[in-house]
């Protein structure tokens, strides 16, 4: 699990369970005591593996949106929430989001988009490799996986779970990555996620996207891609994966207030 | 939940704030102490493994 805190934006990314949206409320009036006001937020995640597994008071989506809805004060009072679909029900991507009004609106810097991958039934040689020995590191995951030269850039901040799993964060600027890694056989999953800009080079995620797959080899990959100007960056992700063997299944399209246009498509490889 | 505990996809939630010039250029978000952090966190049932910063942001690895 991740959490990032920019001067005006917070980010936190949970395995487990729902449990982080109870850090609204508690995030809002810390905002509050430094001058603060809120003026968007946003909610996304995937399929839950183990749907009984979730917490009261918030067990499915529906349940999620009203607990949402409830942490949130009325002047964001644009908000959407959508079950976005693909062919394969295990990999449907949950959204909500909501934004203030116009007294309180501030210019939204366009260029951004945020690219969340969802994988699941990775490569069962590569999944090993995220399996803790006694004297493994974080570090040494990063390295011997490709991680790290995902973005060789990036700063990394790894964490090797006993006994498997691992977590880390990228600093490359101003701007974040991360990725979670379940490697258990039968319900691996692993995570990426990253922030891009439309005015970077138009390789750039192609090359990174390229890594990442070639890090994990997942038998079904999602990914969304959320931006708040029109552009084709969602065709330059089918251009990247596609040459590595993966077929893209379904392609979802959905606007949302703030967040802007959501892309959201899945992938299956072909090597089965 | 799986034997790992873990339950694979993730929950995200991002949220964003504005305010006067003064509070953000003091670093906004970031001025919020630690303990503050640890404090919500303990709601969200994780705490921190891990940590790094540079001059945009604080980046926190968290158990789970």
């Amino acid at each position: 699990s991740s959490l990032f805190v920019y001067p005006t934006k917070i980010i936190i990314k949970t395995c487990g369970t729902t449990q982080l949206l109870k850090s609204i409320r508690p995030f809002i009036h810390y905002a509050c005591e430094i001058g603060l006001i809120i003026t968007e937020c946003r909610y996304t995640r995937g399929n839950y593996i183990f749907p009984k597994a979730q917490p009261y008071p918030h067990t499915n989506f529906k349940e999620e949106i009203i607990y949402l809805q409830d942490q949130l004060p009325n002047h964001l009072c644009y908000r959407k929430a959508s079950v976005m679909p693909s062919k394969f029900t295990s990999h449907s991507w949950h959204v909500f989001s909501a934004s203030c009004d116009k007294f309180y609106s501030v210019p939204i810097s366009n260029d951004l988009y945020t690219v969340e991958i969802c994988m699941t039934d990775l490569d069962r040689v590569l999944a090993r490799k995220f399996f803790k020995h006694p004297d493994t590191t974080g570090k040494q995951m990063t390295e011997i996986t490709g991680i790290g030269d995902i973005n060789s850039n990036a700063l990394i901040c790894d964490f090797a779970f006993d006994p498997c799993g691992y977590s880390m964060n990228g600093i490359d600027g101003d701007r974040y990555s991360t990725i979670h890694v379940t490697p258990e056989d039968g319900f691996s999953y692993a995570s990426f996620e990253c922030v891009g800009s439309i005015y970077d080079d138009r390789d750039d995620i192609v090359k990174v996207l390229k890594k990442v797959v070639q890090v994990f080899r997942p038998g079904t990959m999602s990914v969304s891609i959320t931006c708040t100007s029109s552009s084709e960056i969602w065709s330059r992700i089918v251009k990247a994966v596609e040459p590595l063997g993966m077929k893209r299944r379904s392609c979802t399209v959905d606007e949302f207030p703030a967040a802007g246009t959501v892309v959201f498509q899945s992938f299956t490889s072909t090597r089965k | 939940m799986a034997a790992s505990g873990f339950e694979g996809f993730e929950k995200r939630l991002e949220l964003h704030f504005s305010g006067d010039d003064p509070v953000i250029g003091m670093g906004g978000l970031r001025q919020v102490d630690f303990d503050s952090i640890e404090e919500v966190l303990h709601a969200v049932q994780c705490t921190v493994v891990s940590a790094a910063g540079n001059q945009y942001f604080d980046s926190y690895v968290l158990s789970e």
